[in-house]
């Protein structure tokens, strides 16, 4: 990615593998 | 394995639809092996390894995952989806589970299955419903003593066979009005309901009948003036075919490939039983 000086190139959204998603709730 | 080719395991998504196909095979394994308590329902896959496909092929998932309890007895037929999860409010139960699971030809066979139970806290529990009363020990006299009178109900209004305690499954001691809410399970014996003396001499029905019942007993008014009348519902499942115990055949041969019928399941496990595998789904 090209970016001007001093700013953050942007990572994308953190995808977290592990732990899943909530179905329900949690205990 | 030479050294520095350590066997290494992949790391996936705990969300990826096959990760999630795996997990519900595995608690679809416990559901069905479990003869006591409650069935579960997958909430949430905690880790998730698989390990490289093996001489025999395939390749093995071994997995973490959170379950729920439902509010279906694991003798009620009714089919896992359209059981309600038991919410915060009524004392939920959580399922932690390991699992070692084979996928080979597309087929799924559990090779590892371990799960321990546990209530929610009651600090939990008070967060979201201050006055709602928490689970009871099944060894309460309390409990026993609603339970015996809430099946005596049942029996009493029984026109058909004489039904019998299997087990207690959960209780709550309700402060207002003083009563005490208990499940149960039941199973039909060979004695009639309104004709039975001695209930010990009942024996289960060979073509096993089960029932589950919920009772809220109320604490009797002193005096004998008019209190709450005791509730119980009970709901009788379909009988349950006679399993025949496979029989030695001769003419059997004892080379070629393997069955690949499943073994039979494990025979009833005492409370707080560990469900360990191998076994195929």
């Amino acid at each position: 990615k090209v970016v001007q000086p001093g700013v953050d190139a942007a990572t994308g959204p953190l995808v977290r593998p592990c732990p899943g998603r909530i179905r329900h709730f949690k205990v | 394995a030479p050294p520095g080719v350590g066997l290494a395991y992949g790391q996936v998504n705990c969300d990826d639809p096959e990760v999630e196909q795996v997990a519900m095979a595995a608690v679809d394994y416990i559901n069905k092996h479990r003869s006591q308590g409650y069935k579960h329902t997958l909430n949430q896959i905690d880790k998730v390894k698989v390990w490289p496909p093996r001489p025999t092929g395939g390749e093995v998932f071994e997995l973490e995952i959170d379950t729920l309890e439902t509010t279906c007895h694991v003798l009620d037929p009714t089919p896992v989806v359209n059981c309600s999860v038991r919410p915060l409010r009524y004392h939920a139960v959580e399922g932690d589970c390991d699992f070692r699971v084979l996928k080979q030809d597309g087929q799924l066979f559990v090779l590892f299955a371990k799960c321990d139970s546990s209530p929610d806290s009651a600090e939990d529990v008070r967060k979201v419903c201050p006055d709602c009363p928490l689970l009871a020990p099944l060894n309460n006299t309390g409990v026993a003593n609603a339970v015996d009178a809430a099946l005596e109900a049942f029996n009493a209004n029984n026109s058909g066979s004489y039904f019998q305690l299997v087990e207690i499954t959960r209780a709550q001691i309700v402060p207002l009005p003083p009563a005490t809410y208990v499940e149960f399970a039941v199973a039909a014996t060979d004695c009639v309901a309104k004709e039975v003396t001695d209930p010990a001499k009942c024996n289960l029905l060979a073509e096993k009948q089960y029932g589950f019942c919920r009772a809220t007993i109320y604490e009797k008014v002193l005096g004998g003036g008019p209190g709450n009348a005791d509730e119980v519902t009970c709901t009788v499942f379909p009988t349950q075919p006679v399993v025949l115990q496979p029989q030695p055949d001769t003419n059997t041969p004892t080379s070629g490939a393997a069955s690949a019928a499943p073994p039979p399941p494990p025979a009833n496990l005492p409370a707080g039983a560990k469900v360990v595998g191998p076994l195929v789904v």
